[in-house]
């Protein structure tokens, strides 16, 4: 299964 | 991180660097445009809020806080240094807000994960980052002088979305992460509107010539 999303993103 | 993310939040940086020396050194904003610096504020201010709520990394949270401080700094200067405002192209920067504020508002309400407050303005500041150089390519196709800082500035903001295209794509296969929807196709977007601008950045530095985008 997939990673979950967080948004450690800029 | 991998190297396509750091490269994005770098490029990104290095933009804000090049900026922030032209108007503090040169003490010009000549060819830049308020209105995009504006929408940058909201963008970051919208996506952001949860800066005081959810901890990621230190690296993250000084990167929010630079984004945000430094935006706020270049609309501060441009709107109100005795000098640098003087340099403002008000008269070509005519581009309104609100005919981007508000369908990427109005988007971000009916397109989103979830409908919460903080949700819609994660998915708002991203709609409006999107569109957000608009205003700056605008005022760029109506300048008959663009200067090597500004070309560059513009330049390696439309990269650090590249680089962030290759990351996703990257953090997909590679890291096993999950489809987003939302960033991917407003980051797509945004780089596409840079298209024609790489073109003529590209063309005019292999031969050696002047910035100039066509009319």
């Amino acid at each position: 299964s997939r990673r979950k999303i967080s948004k450690d993103e800029l | 991180m991998n190297a396509f993310r750091l490269a994005g939040d770098m490029t990104h940086l290095l933009s804000i660097i090049l900026l922030l020396h032209k108007i503090r050194a040169m003490k010009s904003c000549a060819g830049i445009s308020l209105r995009t610096q504006e929408l940058y504020v909201i963008v970051f201010v919208t996506r952001y809020v949860d800066l005081s709520m959810k901890y990621y990394s230190f690296y993250n949270s000084i990167m929010k806080i630079v984004f945000l401080g430094t935006s706020i700094s270049i609309v501060w200067y441009m709107r109100y240094h005795k000098v640098v405002k003087q340099t403002y192209n008000k008269d070509v920067d005519t581009f309104r807000h609100i005919f981007l504020i508000l369908p990427c508002f109005v988007l971000a309400l009916l397109i989103n994960r979830a409908f919460t407050v903080i949700e819609v303005l994660w998915t708002f500041s991203l709609y409006l980052e999107a569109v957000a150089i608009l205003p700056q390519l605008v005022l760029l196709q109506r300048s008959r002088n663009i200067d090597n800082l500004t070309g560059n500035y513009v330049f390696l903001l439309g990269a650090y979305r590249a680089f962030y295209l290759l990351n996703w794509i990257y953090r997909f296969f590679i890291e096993n992460h999950q489809v987003r929807w939302i960033p991917w196709l407003s980051g797509l977007l945004q780089t596409a509107i840079y298209a024609d601008f790489f073109y003529y950045y590209i063309k005019s530095w292999k031969n050696r010539e002047k910035l100039k985008l066509p009319a």
